[in-house]
């Protein structure tokens, strides 16, 4: 979906 | 301590209404470099992050890293008492749970202080990576959110297709459809006036334009936007905060099943 493709090009830095 | 205070007290509220549509609460960072928030709406389509540099402020002091939790409508609605050319200086103080506003006018003569209480908000910090886009176009940002108003009358997505002539901002819907066409500019006196497209690649990306319409309530802010679009990327919509940073608004874009 495009939600998931728009969460996939952030990331989460640890 | 933190503290900043900004002659042109008007910009801040700018930066409020632009983004208080689409999150109607964040999480401040406060640190020695300046101000920066980050946050997405609460459908996860569309991100923004907002930097407003220290040196952009008359005074500015920090003592220690702060993250403070603001309602956005709230501290809108504060801003509203303010007067069009007062000073603004927001302080938070050691051990305080409120953020204080506190407004200036420019005589000395009417001072007012608000006081509003901090939240406990819970974020998740998202990395945006540094992106080369196939193309950026600058145009004026008046032109841009009439461009967005017109366009949702036709349709709930609208498609901009950018070539290295022009961009085409299209929608089409159940009453019917609709495009409008603009030419890079060759020759303009004012610079804020002018479209100008950098190009490595065509692009043709479809938005929804509720959140288009959102991203305008930025443009009072600065003269042009800037839209970085790659095929199957996130746009980013980029309002400049005078000389002192900007809001940079990225959303999906639709794709067809």
């Amino acid at each position: 979906s495009s939600r998931q493709r728009f969460l996939s090009f952030f990331f989460i830095p640890h | 301590m933190f503290e900043a205070r900004l002659a042109q007290g008007s910009i801040f509220a700018k930066v409020i209404e632009g983004l208080r549509e689409l999150v109607t609460e964040a999480t401040w960072e406060c640190s020695g470099n300046g101000i920066t928030l980050q946050a997405m709406d609460s459908s996860h389509v569309a991100l923004v992050s907002l930097v407003l540099r220290s040196d952009g402020f008359e005074t500015y002091r920090c003592d220690r890293n702060m993250s403070l939790g603001i309602s956005l409508t709230s501290m809108s609605k504060v801003l509203k008492m303010m007067g069009k050319d007062d000073t603004l200086t927001i302080r938070v103080n050691d051990d305080s749970d409120a953020i204080v506003l506190s407004m200036e006018s420019q005589n000395q003569e009417e001072f007012a202080e608000y006081e509003l209480r901090l939240m406990d908000l819970d974020s998740e910090h998202l990395g945006i990576p540094d992106t080369d886009y196939s193309c950026v176009v600058k145009m004026p940002s008046t032109k841009f959110s009439r461009i967005c108003r017109d366009m949702a009358i036709l349709g709930d997505s609208v498609t901009i297709c950018s070539t290295k002539d022009g961009v085409k901002f299209g929608a089409k819907g159940d009453v019917g459809q609709g495009s409008i066409r603009l030419n890079q500019s060759t020759n303009v006196d004012k610079e804020e006036d002018a479209v100008s497209i950098e190009l490595r690649e065509a692009v043709a990306l479809t938005f929804a334009v509720r959140y288009l319409n959102m991203f305008c309530k930025a443009a009072p802010l600065s003269n042009q936007v800037n839209l970085s679009m790659s095929e199957d990327t996130p746009l980013m919509c980029e309002f400049k905060v005078g000389d002192m940073g900007h809001i940079r608004f990225y959303l999906a874009p639709k794709i067809e099943d």
